[in-house]
């Protein structure tokens, strides 16, 4: 933990606070509970009590506000800078400001910032402390998804407001010691299920060990580019084929967007949006990077299919015409991206149009000119303009067997 | 994952931007030499770097750059 120059504290033990304003993204009362929650684990570990006034001064002084808001250091937009807060001291010294451009939510979820996980940062900020560069505790600077239920301070955490104020007076009702060290637990679950958390549903695909990279029997479910690499997905894991090194990287889902279920049905990428849109079931998530676009997961129907179609199989987009071919059973959908809407005369039967292709297509994606179908354990290389097959290969053979 | 090609060519300046408002880096717009920057600013990254325990390396690379672009607190994670 850290402490501010010349370790400025708060000379009392009855704090005062005020909240100003409030976001609409939350009702009130919701900013009212992560407000006095974040209150809460900082006097649970220290002499502090926190009383709110509604009117007059504040010792801390809470409000969101977006881009410049009168102090030294202006808001940033959406994602960057969430918040900040100032040491104790007169005037604005103690006082927390929350960036109105992100988008506050009660639940952690992927689609915006828990407004106690983030007041909760900017309090301890309030009452004197620093940042740490523990991984894992609160005053870590980098925001971090977490389960809030029953959550507790770090050990980094409770040693630095306990240097500044000391422990409590009385026995605290729960230990003052962190539970565990969160450094090396796994991300519980999501607080409460959102549409965007379908985590908790069973994933039968999802392999209970990797498969090896050059098993001839190797099948995928989903394969997509990224920002000029290629992942293949399988259950949960990811195979990662990057320029950037030349080994092939493993990984989980879950160390990219830890919100997503595993098991993607398809995938696919639209380079100049730098978007990739995943499908499970009859739902689709858009992300860009590591984010989760906003308002996702959709159902499918959104897209033009019909009630009847509760799954795709695979998707794969063309740069240059900017169609999405999505694969169902033996047929396939045309997806305009510009309009956004689905082509008329579709669906129609793969076997037809890509000639050589005459089975269903587990995954696909495009790279340098050609689309690769996968069907089981092997792969068809087609010309992208004439749609016709070049060569078969095994569905490894991007991992150098 | 790697960043988005079309913000490559602005990671220099977003770095700067990161490390002068949370490692106190300060462009020397005196320096005749661009040199002498970039060293103060490989300086700075260092000390990014091992704050959050990255390897040190003094170079903007991925890895470094992924951490700077996660969503954060605004109070500066050293002091002048």
């Amino acid at each position: 933990y850290s402490t501010f120059p010349q370790n400025p504290r708060w000379k009392k033990e009855d704090v005062t606070y005020r909240i100003l304003n409030y976001t609409p993204d939350m009702l009130q009362a919701d900013v009212d509970e992560a407000i006095a929650k974040a209150f809460q684990l900082w006097s649970s570990v220290t002499p502090l009590r926190f009383n709110r006034l509604y009117s007059g001064d504040a010792d801390i002084m809470i409000s969101f506000a977006s881009g410049f808001h009168g102090d030294f250091y202006s808001f940033d937009g959406p994602g960057g800078t969430l918040a900040h807060a100032y040491p104790p001291s007169r005037g604005i010294g103690g006082d927390a400001h929350f960036d109105e451009d992100e988008n506050w939510t009660k639940f952690t979820t992927y689609s915006g910032y828990n407004l106690f996980l983030v007041a909760a940062h900017e309090l301890g900020h309030s009452l004197g402390l620093g940042h740490s560069n523990v991984f894992g505790a609160l005053m870590y600077p980098i925001y971090m998804a977490k389960d809030t239920r029953n959550y507790r301070l770090h050990q980094d955490d409770i040693n630095g407001i306990q240097a500044l104020y000391g422990p409590p007076r009385e026995s605290p009702a729960f230990p003052t010691k962190a539970f565990l060290p969160q450094e090396t637990t796994e991300m519980p679950p999501m607080e409460e299920p959102t549409q965007m958390s379908p985590r908790e549903e069973p994933t039968e695909m999802a392999p209970t060990k990797r498969p090896e990279d050059c098993d001839p029997h190797l099948t995928f479910d989903a394969i997509t580019t990224l920002r000029g690499e290629i992942l293949f997905f399988k259950g949960s894991y990811v195979w990662r084929k990057s320029p950037y090194f030349s080994q092939i990287e493993h990984d989980t889902i879950s160390t990219f967007w830890p919100s997503l279920a595993a098991g993607f049905d398809a995938a696919y990428e639209i380079d100049k949006k730098d978007r990739v849109i995943f499908f499970k079931d009859n739902q689709y998530w858009a992300v860009s990077g590591y984010r989760i676009e906003p308002g996702f997961p959709k159902p499918i129907q959104n897209l033009g299919f019909p009630r009847t179609v509760k799954k795709i199989d695979a998707a794969v987009h063309d740069q240059n015409t900017k169609k999405t071919y999505i694969f169902v059973g033996n047929k396939y959908w045309s997806f305009d991206e510009n309009t956004q809407s689905m082509e008329r005369g579709y669906p129609r039967k793969i076997a037809a149009d890509f000639q050589g292709i005459g089975h269903t297509v587990d995954a696909a994606f495009q790279k340098n000119g050609h689309f690769y179908f996968f069907h089981g354990s092997n792969q068809y290389e087609v010309d992208i303009k004439n749609k016709k097959l070049v060569r078969k290969m095994k569905s490894n053979s991007w991992f150098d067997c | 994952l790697p960043v988005a090609p079309e913000t490559e060519n602005e990671d220099m300046h977003f770095a700067q931007k990161y490390l002068e408002n949370f490692y106190d880096f300060k462009e020397d717009k005196s320096s005749l030499f661009k040199s002498t920057n970039l060293a103060h600013m490989a300086d700075k990254i260092r000390e990014m770097q091992a704050f959050f325990g990255l390897e040190v390396t003094g170079e903007l690379n991925r890895k470094t750059m992924d951490m700077m672009k996660q969503p954060r607190c605004g109070i500066p994670d050293v002091r002048s």
